[in-house]
C-alpha cells in the first residue's frame, strides 16, 4: 500500500539520519529523491507521507524502552521538516502554505491520537520544540548560516510569519480543546527557543498572538477555579502560569505594561497575587522612587508626568459608548451620563468567581474600557495643555468617574473602583491621575450620603492587592501611604472600619 | 462588593477553605522568593535574562540545564590539527598507534578526554599516559591522584597502606588540590 | 464543572508532564571522537 512504501522511505530516512550528519551531502540527494518520486513534491503525497511519518514515530515513542532513545524517530522527522521549510523551491506556493499544512497534518494526527487511551503528549511536544530549535538555530545573526544569499533574505523575511503561523496552531492546541495535551501546552508557549523569540519580534509583530496564548490559559483556568478546593492539576497548572509570568515580568516587562489591558480583562477574579505581579511591572532601566517613604509626593516625581504605552486601544472594545463618551469629554451632559451608565449593563449575568461574588450584571470589559479610555484621554490633555486642566474635580474626566460612581449600583461602584485601582502602577501619569481622582473622591464632600459606601468600596478594593502577599505595585503602596495620612477623613473612625474588627487591626498597624 | 468579604481571606481559615471558600494559594498566593530563586532572579546579585535558558514552567521538571541558543562561526568549525590529529573532526581508534600523540597532550586535557568519553580508545589511552606520568586511579573514588613531592608518605605495618599528602585532580571543581590521605593499595591502579 | 473524562485526560497530562530533557536540543549523529573500547569496570561508564 501507499501507507508502507511511506514507511519504508521514512523508516530509511531515520536510519540514515543514524548514520551521516544532517549536513552531509547525502541528505540532500536522499531528499531530492523523494522529490523527483513525487512524495513530497505533491502537496496530497506529502500530506500523506507527513501523516505516516508522524504515526510511526508516535507509535515509535510509545514502543520504545522508556530509558533508552525514544525520540529518534521524531527527532528525524522535525529535521526533514525543517530542511523542507528552507530549502524547497517555493516558486508554485508560499512558504507560509507549506508551514501551515504541516501544522494541520499535525494537528489532524494529534487529535485523532488525543482521543485514544494510549494518548501520550510527550512526542508532539518534542516535534514542536524540535521546530522551534531548528529554526531558533538558524535565524541567528540574520540567518548567517544559510549561505544562499536569496534563501537567506527570504527566511529573514519570513521569520516573524513562522513565529505567528506557529502561535496560531498552538491557540488550537489550548488546553480547552485538548486538555491531555495541557501540560505540554504550556510548555510549549514558554518554550526558550519560542517565548523570548516571540516576546522580541520587531514592532512587537508577536505580541498579539501571544497575548491570545496567555489569555486561553487565563481563560482555562477561570473556569475550573471553583469556589473551595481546587484540583490538583488546575493548581499546578496555575503554579506554572505564575512561573511563566515572572519569567516575562523580569525579561520583557514592557509585554504585561503594554497589555495589562487585555489580560486584566482575562485573568481570574480571585488571583490576586498574579494580578499583582501583572501590574508591578516596571519599564527596564527606570529608577523609581521607594514607595514606602512617607514623604513621597507624585508631584515631584518626574516619571509621573510620562505616558505609558498601550499596546492595544481600549477604544476599539467600547462599541456604542465611543460617541457617548467622547462627547461627554467634551461637553458633559446628563443625558449622555445616562447613556453610558445604562450601557455599562450586560444583558445576561456573567458567571463570575470573585471574593464574595459568583456573578456580574456590569460589563467588566466594558467598564474596564471606559475608564482606561478617561485616563488615557486625561493624560493626553495634561500633555498638551495643562496640569490644572486634569487634577481638577471640575473637570469631564473627573465628573464622569465621580457621576458614574454616585449614580451607579454598589457592583459599579466596585468595578469602577477596582479598575481605578489597577491603574496604580508604576511611577506615571496614569497612576498620578488616578490616585488623584481617588484620593478626591474618597474625602469628598459631594456624595453625601453615598459616601459611606463608596469609601468602603474602595477599602476593600485597596486592601484586596495589599493583604496578599507580595509584590505589591508602587501606585498601590503610595496611594495607600496617602489615604492613611489624610488629614480630612480618619479612616480607624469610620463606623463601617469600627464594626470589622479584622479590617480594623490590619488598619491600624498600617 | 464591601469588606465583610475579605474577612475569609485574612482569617485564612483553613476550615473556611475546605467549607468552598477560596484557595489561599491563588488568592493569597504564597512568598515568591523561592520560586524566583529557582528561576535564577536574581542570579549572582545581578539582573539575568531567564526566558531563553527556561528549563520548563515547573521547577519539579527543570531537572537539567538545556542547551540554549548558540551559534559556532565558521572560522571555528573544521579547525586542522585539532588534538594534534591528521584527521578533521580529530578521531582516536587505535591504542597503538594514538600513544605519542596523546603524549603530547597537558595534564587537564588528559583528565577531560578521559571523563568526556568512557568505554573508548581515548579513555584507555588517557589511562596509560596519566600513568606514565605517576598519576594514579582510585577505584572507588573515581578520581585521578599523584604524590605530594614535598612529603614522602608513611607506610603501614601490613604494608597494604600508607598515609601522605596527595594532590588530587578533582573533576567536579576542575582543579588539582592537596589533600592528606590514607592510601590503600588496592584501592588505585 | 470539569467532566471526569476530561478531568482524567488532564491529569494524565500531568503524568506525563515533559521535562526539560524532552525539551533539549534533538538528538544529532555527530562522528564520535573515539571508537568504543572495553575498559576497566572502575571507570567512571557516565560522561
Amino acid at each position: 500500500t501507499v501507507n508502507e512504501k511511506y514507511s519504508l522511505v521514512f523508516t530509511e530516512w531515520v536510519k540514515l539520519l543514524q548514520k551521516v550528519d544532517i549536513e552531509d551531502s547525502v541528505v540532500l540527494i536522499f531528499i531530492k529523491q523523494m522529490m523527483d518520486k513525487g512524495i513530497l513534491s505533491e502537496s496530497d503525497n506529502m500530506i500523506k507521507f507527513m501523516k505516516c511519518a508522524l504515526e510511526l514515530s508516535v507509535s515509535s515513542f510509545k514502543e520504545s524502552d522508556p530509558t533508552g532513545e525514544v525520540f529518534t524517530a521524531i527527532d528525524a522527522l522535525g529535521k526533514l521538516i525543517i530542511k523542507l521549510l528552507i530549502f524547497q523551491e517555493f516558486s508554485d506556493y508560499y512558504r507560509g502554505d507549506f508551514l501551515n499544512t504541516i501544522y494541520s497534518t499535525i494537528l489532524l494526527v494529534f487529535a485523532e491520537d488525543h482521543e485514544q487511551e494510549t494518548f501520550n503528549e510527550r512526542p508532539y511536544f518534542r516535534l514542536l520544540s524540535n521546530l522551534f530549535y531548528e529554526w531558533s538555530n538558524i535565524r541567528g545573526h540574520k540567518f548567517s548560516s544559510i549561505k544562499d544569499v536569496k534563501i537567506r533574505k527570504e527566511l529573514y523575511t519570513f521569520d516573524i510569519e513562522f513565529y505567528n503561523i506557529s502561535a496560531t496552531y498552538l491557540h488550537s492546541f489550548q488546553p480547552f480543546a485538548f486538555p491531555g495535551f495541557s501540560f505540554a501546552w504550556v510548555s510549549l508557549i514558554s518554550h526558550r527557543m519560542f517565548l523570548p523569540q516571540i516576546l522580541r519580534l520587531p514592532d512587537k509583530s508577536g505580541w498579539e498572538k501571544l497575548t491570545l496564548l496567555i489569555i486561553d490559559l487565563f481563560k482555562f483556568l477561570d473556569q475550573y477555579t471553583k469556589r473551595g478546593i481546587v484540583s490538583d492539576a488546575i493548581s499546578v497548572v496555575y503554579k506554572g502560569t505564575l512561573r511563566v509570568i515572572l519569567g516575562i515580568s523580569n525579561d520583557v516587562p514592557d509585554f504585561l505594561i503594554e497589555n495589562h489591558y487585555e489580560l486584566m480583562n482575562n485573568l481570574p477574579a480571585t488571583y490576586f497575587q498574579l494580578k499583582n505581579v501583572i501590574l508591578s511591572s516596571i519599564p527596564k532601566k527606570k529608577i523609581v522612587p521607594n514607595p514606602y517613604d512617607p514623604n513621597l509626593n507624585m508631584a515631584d516625581v518626574e516619571l509621573c508626568q510620562q505616558k505609558p504605552s498601550i499596546f492595544y486601544d481600549p477604544v476599539k472594545d467600547l462599541q456604542s459608548l465611543k460617541k457617548p463618551v467622547d462627547n461627554y469629554l467634551r461637553i458633559p451632559s446628563n443625558s449622555l451620563l445616562k447613556a453610558i451608565l445604562n450601557g455599562l449593563y450586560r444583558t445576561e449575568y456573567d458567571v463570575k468567581i470573585g471574593v464574595g461574588y459568583d456573578y456580574l450584571s456590569i460589563d467588566n470589559k466594558l467598564v474596564r474600557g471606559v475608564v482606561l479610555h478617561v485616563g488615557i484621554e486625561a493624560g493626553l490633555e495634561n500633555e498638551r495643555t495643562s496640569s490644572s486642566a486634569v487634577f481638577n474635580t471640575k473637570s469631564s474626566y473627573y465628573t464622569l468617574l465621580y457621576n458614574l460612581i454616585n449614580e451607579g449600583s454598589t457592583e459599579l461602584r466596585y468595578q469602577i473602583l477596582q479598575v481605578m485601582l489597577e491603574q496604580l502602577r508604576y511611577p506615571n501619569i496614569h497612576t498620578y491621575w488616578f490616585s488623584y481622582v481617588l484620593l478626591n473622591m474618597f474625602t469628598s464632600k459631594e456624595f453625601g450620603s453615598n459616601i459611606s459606601e463608596i469609601q468602603e468600596i474602595m477599602l476593600r478594593c485597596l486592601l484586596e492587592r495589599v493583604i496578599v502577599n507580595k509584590p505589591h505595585t508602587w501606585g498601590i503602596i503610595v496611594f495607600f501611604t496617602q489615604l492613611l495620612q489624610n488629614k480630612e477623613v480618619n479612616i480607624l473612625e469610620l463606623d463601617f472600619i469600627k464594626n470589622i474588627p479584622e479590617i480594623e487591626n490590619i488598619l491600624e498597624q498600617s | 462588593f464591601g469588606l465583610k468579604a475579605l474577612i475569609p481571606l485574612i482569617k485564612q481559615d483553613p476550615q473556611g477553605e475546605k467549607n468552598g471558600q477560596y484557595d489561599h494559594s491563588m488568592t493569597l498566593g504564597a512568598d515568591l522568593s523561592s520560586m524566583l530563586y529557582s528561576l535564577g532572579i536574581p542570579r549572582d546579585k545581578q539582573h539575568h535574562r531567564v526566558l531563553d535558558t527556561f528549563q520548563s514552567p515547573w521547577a519539579e521538571t527543570s531537572r537539567s540545564e538545556v542547551e540554549p541558543k548558540f551559534s559556532i562561526p565558521d572560522s571555528f568549525n573544521n579547525i586542522s590539527n585539532v588534538l594534534q590529529s591528521n584527521v578533521t573532526p580529530p578521531c582516536f581508534d587505535s591504542i597503538q598507534n594514538d600513544q605519542q600523540r596523546v603524549a603530547l597532550f597537558q595534564d587537564e586535557t588528559l583528565f577531560y578526554l578521559f571523563y568526556k568519553h568512557p568505554a573508548t580508545v581515548i579513555q584507555e589511552l588517557t589511562y596509560l599516559e596519566l600513568r606514565k606520568r605517576n598519576w594514579r586511579y582510585h577505584k572507588t573514588l573515581k578520581a585521578w591522584l599523584t604524590k605530594d613531592p614535598m612529603m614522602e608518605p608513611i607506610v603501614s605495618q601490613d604494608g597494604l597502606s600508607e598515609k601522605g599528602s596527595y594532590v588530587f585532580f578533582d573533576p567536579q571543581r576542575w582543579e588539582k588540590c592537596q589533600r592528606d590521605f590514607l592510601l590503600f593499595y588496592n584501592a588505585i591502579m | 464543572e470539569m467532566p471526569q473524562s476530561m478531568l482524567s485526560q488532564l491529569e494524565s497530562s500531568l503524568l506525563n508532564c515533559p521535562d526539560s530533557l524532552d525539551a533539549d536540543s534533538p538528538y544529532l549523529y555527530r562522528k564520535p571522537l573515539s571508537l568504543p573500547h572495553p575498559t576497566s569496570i572502575f571507570f567512571p561508564n557516565e560522561p
